[in-house]
């Protein structure tokens, strides 16, 4: 019998349900872009007139952007019900939280992908699968550095689809990504460094007790952590960018988090 | 700076009921 350890087995109970984000998720974006349609309702049609202003429908990237927001908010919602950051409190919970959401939602993206299992086509949040021509269209749209930054997405994918890393191994690398011991100013800095240690020690064993023929399989996925953190600072500096040049939906949560971090 | 954090701060502290 494998000993799964007790730690890893707490980490996937605090998992969120995929179905009921994916709900709330569609449903939100639904709404939004029926109010954002241009014949969506007579008062939309008069209130048009009255400001003499076209609606302007939601281009691909400002979905986008509401999708990783809607996103953001979920992993909030896990974080709250995460063991060990319950009892962090908010100052520090909001100091981690700051640090890591965008390589939260690149793992997010990234671990939709690698369970999903179809090299070809794209996973959204929503459920939405992107096909494969669909997405070689968007590629073609984007611009060399949001198509460059999904290209680089796609091959973390395929690195962590050899490894064939599973769905405990990914709820640990959350929590090594969340109680990032390098965050500094915390209230309760050595409780922070310990839950890492407690993580990573959790996670080696767990490799090495499901994967005893890859001894070396531990550090294989740490390797990749670096990667998703390049790949996240990335993101962040292009959506600074959009955001100055007034591309980004306003109001968010993402929006707030860009701003902590460059304040 | 601290109006910028408004919503996460709410999203933290609120009830979940």
């Amino acid at each position: 019998g494998l000993t799964v350890p007790a730690l890893v087995l707490e980490f996937v109970r605090c998992e969120q349900d995929e179905l009921q984000v994916q709900n709330k998720i569609s449903t939100h974006l639904a709404h939004l872009q029926q109010e954002q349609s241009p014949r969506s309702t007579v008062a939309n049609q008069e209130q048009n007139v009255r400001h003499a202003a076209k609606p302007e429908r939601l281009t691909t990237f400002g979905l986008m952007c509401h999708m990783a927001d809607q996103t953001l908010f979920s992993i909030v919602e896990w974080a709250r019900g995460c063991i060990f950051f319950k009892e962090l409190k908010v100052g520090d919970q909001m100091k981690l939280l700051h640090n890591c959401w965008s390589e939260l939602l690149v793992l997010d993206y990234i671990a939709r992908q690698l369970h999903h299992g179809k090299a070809e086509s794209v996973l959204l949040i929503t459920g939405q699968e992107v096909t494969p021509v669909e997405f070689t269209t968007l590629l073609a749209q984007a611009g060399v550095t949001l198509s460059g930054m999904i290209q680089r997405g796609q091959e973390l994918v395929h690195r962590l689809q050899e490894l064939q890393l599973d769905r405990r191994e990914t709820a640990c690398l959350k929590y090594l990504i969340l109680f990032n011991p390098d965050v500094k100013l915390l209230e309760n800095q050595s409780y922070v460094e310990n839950v890492y240690e407690q993580v990573n020690a959790a996670l080696l064993e767990y490799t090495l007790c499901v994967y005893p023929q890859y001894p070396d399989r531990f550090s294989q996925i740490l390797m990749r952590l670096p990667e998703l953190r390049a790949l996240s600072a990335q993101s962040e500096d292009y959506l600074c960018y959009k955001h100055l040049s007034g591309e980004v939906p306003c109001n968010n949560l993402l929006i707030e988090m860009l701003h902590a971090k460059r304040t | 700076k601290k109006k910028d954090n408004a919503l996460l701060r709410y999203l933290l502290d609120k009830d979940d009921n």
